[in-house]
């Protein structure tokens, strides 16, 4: 993993984020031993496809916790903040598998946040068409955002934009939220401009990028909602209640 | 039935509860 650096030419709102940013060991240990706690009341082996979706709330609780402890977010009444949270949970879920799958850097597999690698043979002979269509559109902005050379600075940037992307008007709190989504504009066209000048368009390119996270996590709200009309998600699972939930 | 009032997701109302900090 890069280390964080900081330096010359790093903007402060990108170093105080980088400083946010959870290692991603800790995050494995924790969802790992999630995992291997038995669920209630069903004290029989899960299967793969209920793993996964234990593991996916997991993650989510994770950038929760990771919202929760960033600059202006905290400062911000619950109200707001589940506001925010119900705008962008899949896109931040959607982004931070993208990131794992940059710093994992293979072609044929995916990286799960518990360590497992998946060969993306097994995706395609094993899930069905839906979650394999899902996986393959996921890989095409991976590889985009490679050739872009993505990097951690950036990365917590956009993650931080794609948090407070939502139209102020839905918010009590506008100037707060306002003031953050300028913050984080200004700090990302700063630092590409100054680390990537031979790459004059990398800033807007980063923001369309987050156009096709958006796309994506729509695509896999559906999948969730076709799986839980199916009957196939697990009970009191977070992600249903995200996508049940009242949008703004 | 995982809802609260206002179609508020009880869950996610949880992990943001003041009194819970963050790790």
């Amino acid at each position: 993993p890069e280390p964080f650096s900081g330096g010359p030419g790093v903007p402060e709102l990108i170093l105080q984020l980088l400083q946010l940013e959870p290692e991603e060991e800790q995050v494995r240990a924790r969802i790992l031993g999630c995992l291997q706690e038995p669920t209630k009341g069903r004290p029989d082996q899960p299967a793969p496809f209920g793993l996964l979706c234990r593991m996916a709330d997991q993650t989510f609780i994770s950038i929760v916790d990771w919202a929760r402890r960033c600059m202006v977010f905290k400062e911000l009444e619950v109200a707001d903040q589940m506001t925010l949270l119900q705008n962008c949970w899949s896109e931040l879920l959607v982004f931070d598998h993208v990131y794992r799958q940059i710093q994992h850097g293979k072609d044929a597999s995916i990286l799960l946040v518990t360590g497992q690698e998946v060969e993306l043979s097994t995706v395609a002979a094993q899930a069905g068409s839906m979650l394999h269509s899902l996986v393959l559109r996921t890989q095409e902005l991976v590889l985009q955002l490679h050739a872009l050379q993505l990097d951690r600075q950036e990365f917590v940037c956009l993650k931080f934009l794609i948090l407070f992307s939502l139209d102020v008007k839905f918010l009590n709190n506008h100037g707060l939220v306002k003031d953050a989504q300028e913050k984080a504009n200004a700090a990302l066209l700063d630092y590409t401009l100054c680390h990537y000048p031979h790459c004059g368009d990398k800033f807007q390119q980063l923001l369309l990028c987050l156009v096709e996270v958006r796309a994506l996590s729509m695509q896999a709200k559906e999948y969730l909602y076709h799986k839980h009309l199916g009957n196939e998600m697990p009970r009191n699972n977070l992600l249903i209640e995200m996508l049940q939930a009242k949008q703004t | 039935p995982c809802q609260g009032a206002e179609g508020r997701p009880a869950i996610l109302y949880a992990l943001l509860s003041p009194s819970l900090e963050p790790h």
